[in-house]
């Protein structure tokens, strides 16, 4: 049987036309990340400890849509959340609400292992984020130039989108699809 | 939305998922990613990450129904999790998943995921389309 690992950077309507400069970073991250990987599970590393180093990867890139560059509110603010499972002993941990804490992967792991619950949220995990001394940033180091341009433009065409749904450019939306969250 | 799913090589199954959500959200709106059994879930059978619309991975159940057709069904991983994502409205999921068995599955139903995925017998994949 042996080892295996797969990741996922989010899925959207992600057009085939997606230049090579908005293409790159992504593709050289996943890479990176799967390199990680591959090196932590040949040197014995748990698949627990194997999939928190991988999302804090991806939370710490500024292309991926969690951590630094998570999407923005129609407040304009951020609020992060992740979860992270153990299969042989069904243990959980998860997150809401976040807007300050650098890996929220890491938070909901120490949910898992340091409290009696499953789910911490908004200021009260925010709480826990400090009493656990973990690493936080102000709300503006997870904001990208890039997110207030989508908020803007899904603002202007009054709709929510998936990670990589294109803003649709003047004319209407042609199906409901592109108008979903 | 990012996501990681592992089998180590002591058999040892793990799933993480996290996210800024969706772009223009409404403040305190919760997604699928922090839900047990929507976005995220691990059992001894299989470990699953999901991506997407929010709430129609919610409504669902994505993560857990790839466990339950396992489980119940015996369908191996591949099968479980294409049978899923096939029943959820076109547009709205992807996912990526791991076995106990060591299969890997990376399955989606949008116009593209990020991806990747790598196994001890050396096969490795990078992909969006």
């Amino acid at each position: 049987m042996g080892w295996a690992i797969a990741l996922h950077g989010g899925a959207g309507d992600i057009p085939r036309s997606l230049p090579p400069e908005r293409r790159e970073p992504r593709m050289a991250t996943l890479r990176r990340s799967l390199d990680l990987a591959v090196a932590a599970l040949q040197a014995g590393r748990t698949a627990l400890d194997v999939v928190e180093l991988v999302v804090r990867e991806l939370e710490n890139c500024p292309h991926f849509n969690a951590g630094k560059g998570s999407v923005l509110t129609s407040d304009g603010t951020v609020e992060m959340e992740a979860s992270i499972m153990d299969g042989n002993t069904m243990s959980c941990g998860a997150v809401s609400g976040l807007s300050t804490v650098v890996n929220a992967i890491s938070l909901s792991r120490l949910v898992m292992e340091k409290t009696p619950h499953i789910y911490l949220g908004f200021h009260g995990a925010e709480a826990f984020a400090r009493d656990q001394g973990v690493e936080t940033r102000d709300p503006s180091h997870f904001i990208t130039d890039e997110n207030i341009e989508r908020l803007r433009q899904a603002k202007q065409a009054n709709r929510v989108q998936i990670d990589y749904t294109q803003p649709m450019k003047a004319q209407p939306p042609t199906d409901d699809n592109s108008r979903i969250g | 939305t990012v996501g990681c799913v592992a089998i180590d090589s002591s058999g040892n199954l793990a799933t993480a998922t996290s996210t800024g959500g969706l772009v223009n959200k409404m403040a305190g709106r919760i997604g699928d990613t922090p839900i047990i059994g929507a976005g995220t879930y691990a059992n001894p059978l299989c470990a699953v990450s999901a991506t997407g619309k929010g709430e129609s991975i919610i409504r669902h159940t994505v993560a857990r129904d790839v466990a339950v057709l396992m489980e119940h069904r015996g369908l191996p991983l591949k099968e479980a999790a294409a049978r899923v994502v096939a029943d959820v409205p076109r547009g709205d999921v992807g996912l990526v998943a791991v076995s106990a068995a060591g299969e890997v599955s990376m399955v989606y139903n949008t116009a593209g995921m990020f991806r990747a995925c790598a196994t001890e017998d050396g096969y490795s994949e990078v992909g969006i389309w």
